[in-house]
């Protein structure tokens, strides 16, 4: 999806 | 019983339309510090942290923990019934299915109340590790909505550039491309007007117009927006709120061809 990352690749998941 | 009153009403009224186009649903939390909100956007590429200190309330009581969940559009459309000078007080009864809105003119001639239905959201709530940032940006909000909303028009994407000389901000598309570069501010009369960089390192990162363009949407919250960045970890994009608190934003960058 045109390079876009997502948060729960840097946020710790609970 | 929750009980909060704000005689600054409009920061209410401004905070929802701050996070209404990002957030469809989110959930307050109240303790005896104040409130908090943490929600991700449907894509989960963007996040809103929502911090109101108890002691920026013109009166807090929260007696016992709460969590409401509450549908934002229904939220921004009881907060626009209030006018800009309200005092708007929220409460709530302890394991209540109901928030209440109340709505006093400076006269208190008017008094209106709103009650709401609350929502179970069952949301993921994420930790974010505390970050020392390589870059941060102080700016005017106004120049930086005027930036993204500018610089929109060329791209889907706005590359954000930090040096020691300044910040620089570019989009390319297929009409061409466009550069806008911030110099630091040599003498700061008012800090309000004033670009400020603080860098360790320089930063590149690419990010999607559309979810900075949905962040200025609290441009009326604060004179001046701090942007955090570091390589390969989200922007933060953070507008204090007078006396009580802060928005801040947390947008995952984009991989760069």
């Amino acid at each position: 999806n045109d390079g876009q990352r997502f948060l729960s690749d840097f946020f710790i998941q609970p | 019983m929750f009980e909060a009153r704000l005689l600054r009403g409009s920061i209410l009224k401004k905070v929802l339309e701050a996070i209404k186009d990002l957030l469809t649903q989110a959930t307050f939390d109240c303790d005896d510090s104040g409130i908090q909100l943490q929600a991700m956007d449907n894509s989960h590429v963007s996040l809103v942290s929502l911090q109101l200190r108890a002691d920026g309330f013109d009166k807090y009581r929260c007696d016992r923990n709460i969590s409401m969940g509450m549908n934002l559009n229904s939220v921004a459309k009881i907060l626009k019934c209030a006018g800009d000078k309200d005092t708007v007080t929220m409460k709530a009864q302890d394991n209540a299915d109901t928030v209440t809105f109340v709505f006093e003119s400076p006269n208190q001639e008017k008094v209106s109340d709103y009650e709401m239905k609350l929502m179970n959201l069952d949301l993921e709530h994420l930790g974010i590790p505390e970050t020392e940032y390589s870059c941060t940006i102080r700016m005017p909000s106004a120049e930086f909505a005027r930036i993204c909303r500018d610089l929109s028009q060329f791209g889907d994407s706005m590359v954000i550039a930090c040096t020691k000389e300044g910040v620089k901000f570019s989009a390319t598309g297929e009409i061409g491309s466009a550069n806008i570069k911030l110099a630091q501010t040599a003498s700061v009369d008012k800090e309000e007007e004033a670009v400020i960089i603080e860098m360790d390192e320089p930063v590149t990162l690419t990010f999607a117009c559309q979810y900075l363009n949905y962040f200025t949407k609290a441009t009326s919250l604060s004179p001046q927006v701090q942007l955090s960045m570091s390589a390969d970890v989200p922007l933060v994009v953070e507008y204090r709120i007078q006396d009580i608190g802060h928005i801040r934003y947390y947008l995952a960058p984009k991989i760069e061809d």
